[in-house]
């Protein structure tokens, strides 16, 4: 499985739709302090099932809904969508004949909550378990958020074999 | 699990050892089981030896050390399991400019195995990547994106000026 | 001491309001008690507002601007009651080059105050320092000293070299 | 009062006598991941009576001595010396009439302090008394770790409290 494609509406500081390729190789995000760059990172953790508000730096989940500018009004609803290509890998067995899957994740500042998977209708539960196979869950070892490089090397013996645990 | 548990720890640690000394240019490293009579509960220690240096506790290593192990360990994990993308949001900011060179060169090599996302502030490291995404302010407060081939475009300063705040 | 803290407060957050819009060339910041009516005891809240952006909790802040603010709250006690000398260990790894600027601007400012002692790899920080020590270990695992003076030595690679590994 | 001089020997990786002038202005520290840019950091600290072994990322005080290397043998003692200037102000009253002050720190691997001010054997208590009114004490704003920069933020408004408490 490939990461292809990440659409971002709504969801903390971007207001207008923007829409991220991801080709093969390295692809890297730059850019000034407090531009929007690791939130590109929330956003990906929040479309792949993240539950706690507090890991996406927010209080509580309407947080993450554009809050408004100097400029503009706050907006009513966060919308991200994560497209990925199926190579044969690492896909669960009930989406292995798709070739590409889209996962979308929706907020109402009113606190309701949408979930798709191909534009089919799922639950919450559904889309984290899509991803807790493929090593990329919300606590898995293939996103380092940003200043938290050397938490493996400073956490407890007990918390390192949760991380090889994942591996297993 | 406690099979599958042994053996991807065996696994991890034999690539950790490898990938070490190639970050550090020397040096070895290497995990053990802070109980190996108890595979369901044991923690797991991790021991590391800069080049050059005497075996010390992790915790006197300098922050860029401890960057760098921690690295070896992500990408040793990578390896063995590898996932459909890895994301490292400035992991090289602790970084002086030679393991600067040496990390993001280890990056475009792991991205043969899967993509590689990289966030940084680090000229050296967006000059080693495929593609780049500029994000920026242009009103305030409202994120944009811009992409840039990284070939077509010299990094000279207008990528500096088009990212300026 | 009630009194004493209640003037410190006040004096520390009005510099602390001149201070931060220097810094991020706008926006405003200020501190606020959160228990006016008990000054033994209340905790102090920080607000804080970048240019052209809502005000928003300090955890939605980004990196570079939480590295910013606390910054600007630093200096702003140091501005009322100095003390001898003030040590910044890499304090610039979050900033981008053009907060990288504005911060080793301000800290050659504050340093007719005091003097002022910064550990950085950012070029840019290093060629606004009056002095310069090299740290190196030519014995692997010994740390040795050699002092630049930033004058003499254009920052080429030869400082570089010196610094190598 | 304005800081001169740092004398350190058998301290973490200085194994050979280094000695840094601090002129007037800014002084850059600059050197390799590894080299010992940080242990200067310790080193100032620990002179200035920092007791608790963790806050110099060690487990136990004898983690500051020189341990050894590839090519050298630990040490059995580390001493670091710190020489003020006297300039009127900051100074506590019984010092008021030196020009220089010399504050010096001496621990042997078996477990025996000394401690010095000009020369003069002292407690280790008069050495932070010493430091405790001029604003620079161990837990001060004046030095800033590395990675802890943002802490005076992402910190609790109690604590908050005792950093303004400090310079009142
Ligand atoms: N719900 C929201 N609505 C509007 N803006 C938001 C919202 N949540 C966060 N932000 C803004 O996003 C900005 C932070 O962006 P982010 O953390 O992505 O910056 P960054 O590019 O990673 O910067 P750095 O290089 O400093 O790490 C903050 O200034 C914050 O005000
Ligand atoms: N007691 C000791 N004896 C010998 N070496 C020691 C001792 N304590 C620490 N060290 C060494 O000092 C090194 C760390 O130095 P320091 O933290 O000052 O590096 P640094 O220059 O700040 O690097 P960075 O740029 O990565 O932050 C470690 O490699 C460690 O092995
Ligand atoms: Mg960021
Ligand atoms: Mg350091």
């Amino acid at each position: 499985m490939r990461i292809k494609k990440l659409e971002i509406f709504g969801f903390k500081s971007f207001a207008d739709r923007v829409v991220i390729n991801f080709d093969a190789g390295v692809t890297g995000i730059v850019g000034p302090n407090g531009c929007g760059k690791s939130n590109v990172v929330d956003a990906l953790r929040w479309v792949m099932g993240e539950q706690n508000a507090k890991h996406l730096r927010g209080d509580q989940m309407q947080d993450i809904i554009f809050n408004g500018s100097q400029t503009r009004g706050a907006m009513g609803l966060a919308e991200v969508t994560l497209t990925l290509e199926n190579d044969g890998q690492l896909v669960p067995q009930e989406y292995a004949h798709f070739e590409e899957i889209e996962v979308t994740r929706r907020l109402y500042r009113n606190g309701n909550s949408e979930y798709e998977i191909n534009k089919r209708e799922c639950r919450l539960r559904d889309i984290t378990e899509f991803f807790l196979g493929t090593g990329v869950g919300t606590k898995a070892y293939s996103i380092i958020e940003q200043g938290r490089v050397s938490s493996i090397v400073q956490a407890k013996p007990e918390e390192r074999r949760q991380i090889i645990e994942e591996a297993a | 699990t406690k099979q599958r548990f042994e053996e991807a720890f065996r696994a991890i640690n034999e690539r950790f050892s490898q990938v070490f000394p190639r970050l550090f240019r020397g040096g070895k490293a290497w995990l053990e089981l802070t109980d190996p009579n108890d595979l369901l509960n044991s923690g797991v220690e991790i021991f590391a030896q800069p080049p050059g240096k005497k075996l010390a506790s992790i915790a006197l290593m300098s922050g860029g050390e401890k960057a760098l192990t921690a690295t070896s360990l992500i990408f040793a994990i990578f390896l063995i399991k590898p996932s459909p993308f890895c994301l490292l949001d400035e992991v090289d900011a602790p970084l002086d400019e030679a393991n600067v060179d040496r990390f993001s060169l280890m990056v475009q090599e792991m991205s043969k195995i899967s993509q590689f996302i990289v966030i940084t502030h680090n000229r050296r490291t967006m000059e080693k990547s495929d593609q780049l995404y500029g994000v920026t302010m242009e009103q305030p407060g409202i994120s944009k994106t811009v992409h840039v081939r990284v070939k077509e475009a010299s990094l000279s300063t207008n990528l500096g000026s088009e990212m300026a705040y």
